[in-house]
C-alpha cells in the first residue's frame, strides 16, 4: 500500500458515497445513467469472487463488501425505489456493445485460462469502459448536475491515481500487471473531456454545460 | 505470475 492506492481507493469510496448521497437526499436520480450503474454491479461482482476463496487484509475485504453492496444498492435505488425519477430516456447506450467485446476480449488476452482469472480480466476490461452510458447521457443532454459533476471527478480521479500507484508499484517493488495497467490507462483517457470541462467550469461555479 | 491468489488491488 502506498500514498497513491489509498489515495485512489479513496476516492473511488468518495464518488460512490457522493451518488448515493445525491440520490438519498435529492430523493431522485435525475441525470444518472442506470446503465452505467449495473456494469459497475457487473464489475464488482465478477472481479470480487475471490472473497471467498483469498484472504488479504481486513481493509481489502471491508473495501470489497461495500464497494459490493453500494453498487448493488445503487441499481436497486435507481431500477426499484427511486424507478419514477430514472431518466431512461437519455440513458440509450447500448451495454452490449461494451459487454460483448470486453467478454471476447476477457477470453482471448488474460494471465490464465481458468474461470477466476478470467471473470477478474472481465471485470477489469469492463471497467475502463463502463462510464460510457454516463458520459453519453451527459452529451446527450447537454449538461450535469453539480453533485452528478463532482462524483464523475471523483471516479475519474481514482484510476488515475493507480496508474501512479503502478509507476510506484513498478520502480519500488518490480510489480506490475500489463492487463490492469493498459486498461487502467483507457478508462482514464475517457475522462479527459470530461476533466477539462470539469476544471475549466465547475470549478468555476459554473454548471455544467456543453457547447451548443 | 499474476494470478487471483496474488491479487491485492481493488
Amino acid at each position: 500500500m502506498n500514498i497513491f492506492r489509498l489515495a485512489g481507493d479513496l476516492s473511488h469510496l468518495a464518488a460512490i458515497i457522493i451518488l448515493l448521497i445525491k440520490i438519498w437526499k435529492t430523493r431522485s436520480c435525475a441525470g444518472i445513467s442506470g446503465r452505467s450503474q449495473v456494469l459497475f454491479a457487473i464489475v464488482f461482482i465478477t472481479r470480487y469472487l475471490d472473497l471467498f476463496t483469498n484472504f488479504i487484509s481486513a481493509y481489502n475485504t471491508a473495501m470489497k463488501v461495500f464497494f459490493l453492496g453500494s453498487s448493488i444498492g445503487t441499481v436497486y435505488l435507481m431500477y426499484l425505489k427511486f424507478k419514477a425519477t430514472y431518466d431512461h430516456n437519455h440513458d440509450t447506450f447500448r451495454i452490449e456493445f461494451l459487454l460483448l467485446p470486453t467478454a471476447l476480449l476477457s477470453l482471448v488476452l488474460n494471465h490464465e485460462f481458468s474461470v477466476m482469472e478470467i471473470l477478474w480480466t472481465f471485470s477489469i476490461y469492463l471497467e475502463s469502459v463502463a462510464i460510457l452510458p454516463q458520459l453519453f447521457m451527459v452529451s446527450k443532454t447537454g449538461e450535469a448536475e453539480s453533485i452528478t459533476s463532482h462524483y464523475l471527478f471523483a471516479l475519474g480521479s481514482y484510476r488515475g491515481l493507480y496508474i501512479l500507484n503502478w509507476i510506484y508499484r513498478y520502480y519500488f517493488e518490480g510489480f506490475y500487471d500489463i492487463i490492469a495497467i493498459v486498461a487502467g490507462c483507457v478508462q482514464t483517457i475517457l475522462y479527459c473531456d470530461f476533466f477539462y470541462l470539469y476544471i475549466t467550469k465547475v470549478l468555476k461555479g459554473k454548471k455544467l454545460q456543453l457547447p451548443a | 505470475c499474476h494470478c487471483s491468489s496474488e491479487k491485492d488491488e481493488l
